[in-house]
C-alpha cells in the first residue's frame, strides 16, 4: 500500500534500513513535492539491520514484484551487505507455498533535504476519504486549490474556465466515530495556493489511514500527514506564489 | 498568474 501511495510521484528512491526502521525520503522530478515515509521497527513482526544500508530501488520493478504477493501473504524482505539484490519472500498463512524473488539494486545518488521543524500556523485534521472527494472534485474544475484556514474553518476553493467552486469544513466532533471528527488548531489565519493534481497524487496514500493531517503555514510548503499504527507517509508540496 | 514555488527554495540539502 505504501509502495502504491507513493510510485506514481517518484520513481528511484533509497530506502535507508537502520535501526529504527525503513526510511524513505525522495522528491519528484520536477522539485515541487517531496515524500518521507518511515515504517519503524515496532511495524514489523521480526526486524534485524546490523548495518546502516541503503537499498537503491526502482518503485515500478518493486510493484512488479509485490503484484506477485497475495493479500494475506508473510512478506520477508532481505538484503545482504553491499547487496545487488533485494529477495522478497511470500508465504502464505498455511505454510505451503513460498514463492522468492529477487529485484536489482541500483545506487542512486540521492539529494536529502533537511527539514526544518515549523510552528504551523493551522493544523488541521479530516477523513481522509473526505479530502480526497474534494480534491478530485476541485481538480474538475481548475489546476489549482485555495487553501484558507481561518477561526470560521477551512475552505477550499477554485476557479476555472466552466466557473468555481469551494467547499468549507468546519470544526466537528464525532464522539462516536473520531475518525470522521474535523479538528482545526489554529495559531493565525492561513491562506495558500496549490496545485490540484500533486493533491490528488497524494491522495492515493487514503488506504493506509482513516484521517489525514495538513499543516500550513503562509508561504511555506504544506505537510499532508497519513498515520499509521507504526510509521507514516508524509508529503511536502511548495506552494503556487505571487498570484 | 501565480508561479509554482520548488521545494529547494525551502528545505536546504544536508
Amino acid at each position: 500500500q505504501v509502495v502504491d501511495a507513493i510510485k506514481d510521484l517518484v520513481q528511484d528512491c533509497n530506502f535507508d534500513c537502520n535501526d529504527s526502521g525503513i526510511a524513505l525520503q525522495a522528491m519528484d522530478n520536477s522539485h515541487v513535492a517531496l515524500v518521507a515515509m518511515h515504517l519503524k521497527t515496532e511495524g514489523f513482526s521480526q526486524y534485524r539491520c546490523d548495518r546502516n544500508i541503503a537499498l537503491g530501488v526502482n518503485l515500478a520493478s518493486l510493484q512488479k514484484v509485490l503484484r506477485a504477493a497475495q493479500n494475506e501473504d508473510l512478506l520477508t524482505l532481505k538484503a545482504e551487505d553491499a547487496p545487488d539484490v533485494l529477495s522478497l519472500v511470500f508465504e502464505n498463512s498455511e505454510n505451503d507455498r513460498i514463492s522468492e524473488y529477487d529485484i536489482k539494486l541500483m545506487d542512486i545518488d540521492q539529494e536529502h533535504l533537511g527539514i526544518p521543524d515549523t510552528e504551523y500556523g493551522a493544523t488541521v485534521t479530516l477523513p481522509s476519504a473526505e479530502f480526497q472527494r474534494i480534491c478530485r472534485d476541485l481538480m474538475l474544475i481548475s489546476e489549482s486549490v485555495g487553501i484558507e484556514a481561518t477561526k470560521e474553518g477551512i475552505k477550499f476553493s477554485c476557479a476555472g474556465d466552466i466557473g468555481s467552486g469551494a467547499v468549507t469544513l468546519r470544526q466537528n466532533a464525532n464522539v462516536d466515530k473520531p475518525e470522521l471528527s474535523t479538528t482545526i488548531e489554529l495559531q493565525e489565519p492561513v491562506a495558500l495556493t496549490f496545485s490540484l493534481k500533486y493533491l490528488v497524487n497524494f491522495c492515493k496514500a487514503t488506504g493506509l489511514s482513516s484521517t489525514v493531517t495538513l499543516s500550513l503555514s503562509n508561504e511555506v510548503p504544506l505537510l499532508i500527514e497519513y498515520k499509521m499504527e507504526h510509521g507514516f507517509v508524509r508529503f511536502y508540496l511548495a506552494p503556487k506564489i505571487g498570484d | 498568474t501565480s508561479t509554482q514555488a520548488r521545494l529547494n527554495d525551502f528545505f536546504k540539502p544536508i
